[in-house]
Order: C-alpha cells, then structure tokens, then sequence
C-alpha cells in the first residue's frame, strides 16, 4: 500500500459517500446517471468475486464490501424508493449503455491476463469501469447547470482513477516485476474521458460560478 | 505460486 492507492481509495468512498449524502439530503436523484450506477455495481461485482476466496486484508475486504453494498444500494434507491426515483432523469438518461457492456465483455475475451474465469471478469470490469461514467456524462451535458453535490461527485469518482495510476508509476519503479499494462491503459483512458469535466469544473471553482458543462 | 500482487489492489 502506498500514499497515492490510500489517497486513491479514500478519494473513491468519498465520491460514494457525497452521492449517498446528495441522494439523501435532497430526497432525490436528479442529475444523477443511473446506468452509470448499474454499470458500476456490475463492475465491482465482477471485479470483486474473489472476496470469500482470496483474503488479502481485512482493509480489503471491507472497502470492497462498502463498494459493491454502497452501489447497489443507490441502485435499488434510484429504481424502488419511491421518493427518490420520481426525480431520476429517464428522458435524459438514455445512453445505451449495454453497448459498453458487450464491448467491454468482448474486449476482455480477447485481452486478459490469463484466459480463465476470473481473469476474464477482472479484465472485464477494468474495461467496464473506463467507460461507465459515460452515461453520467451525457446527462450532465443535457442536464444543464450541475448541482454543487453531483458536480463534487463526479469530480471525486475522476480524481481517484487519477490518483491510481500515480500508485501504478510509483510501484513499477518500486516493485520489481510490476506490470499491469491493462490496468494501466485502461486508467489513463478513465481518467482522459474526464479531461474536459475537469477543466470545466476548474473554471466554474476558479470563476466561483455554477458549473455548466457545454451541450 | 505466489497470487500475482496485483490483485491486491481495488
């Protein structure tokens, strides 16, 4: 564990924890993609099958139990309480997200590490987890202005990927036989896609303005 | 053989 995974991570439940406080707070979820949050529970889901299998610490296994439980809650909250799911944006949230499903799926048939099983899922969810924030995206985009809270979230869920390839620099030149090419091309592709929500939402803090992502 | 570390990470 190093100081860019730990910020990384930290920086990871942070984003759950402000979408989980706007969620609440404000009773609803306008603004808020929820394919994306479909698209990241099958991501953690796939990526985390090893939990009852492979122990690797007890900080391990609770964040990956705080993600796959935090994310599948906000799905149940967005598609059954009924509350919250009045104010969910289905006439804006209409990315075809089961095209990054299969396209994901399709690429880890074809790039892994080993051809087995649970290589196939963690490549899988690799793939996955670059594009989910794609449908978060275009709905921002459509949405118009962006609630401080939503704005933060997206924010965080960016900056964490960020963060992890820093770790992924610092352990190749630390670790002698490190190498995670997919993790690593895969990250740099997250972390790209939100290039211009970064720079917009430096604008909007550095102008003290609303953010407003361009249609 | 060792787990390879790398699954060690979220």
């Amino acid at each position: 564990m190093n100081i860019f995974r730990f910020a990384g991570d930290m920086t990871h439940l942070i984003s759950i924890l402000v979408l989980l406080l706007k969620i609440y707070a404000t009773k609803s979820c306008s603004g808020i993609s929820r394919k994306t949050q479909e698209l990241y529970a099958l991501v953690f889901l796939a990526r985390y099958v090893d939990i009852f299998t492979e122990f690797i610490s007890v900080y391990n296994t609770i964040m990956k139990i705080v993600f796959i439980a935090s994310t599948l809650a906000i799905v149940w909250c967005m598609r059954g309480h009924r509350v919250v799911r009045r104010s969910y944006d289905k006439e804006l949230d209409t990315f075809r997200h089961y095209f990054l499903i299969a396209a994901s799926l399709v690429l880890a048939l074809l790039v892994h590490e080993k051809f087995t099983f649970q290589e196939i899922l963690w490549a899988f969810s690799i793939y996955l987890e670059a594009v989910a924030i794609l449908p978060q995206l275009v709905l921002l985009q459509r949405s118009g202005n962006v609630d401080n809270l939503t704005g933060q979230y997206v924010f965080f869920l960016g900056a964490y990927r960020g963060l992890y390839i820093l770790n992924w620099i610092y352990r190749y030149f630390t670790e002698p036989h490190f190498s995670r090419w997919i993790a690593c091309v895969s990250g740099l592709v997250q972390t790209a896609l939100y290039a211009d929500f970064f720079y917009y939402y430096f604008l909007s803090w550095k102008n003290n303005a609303k953010l407003k992502l361009p249609a | 053989k060792k787990k390879t570390s790398f699954k060690d990470e979220l």
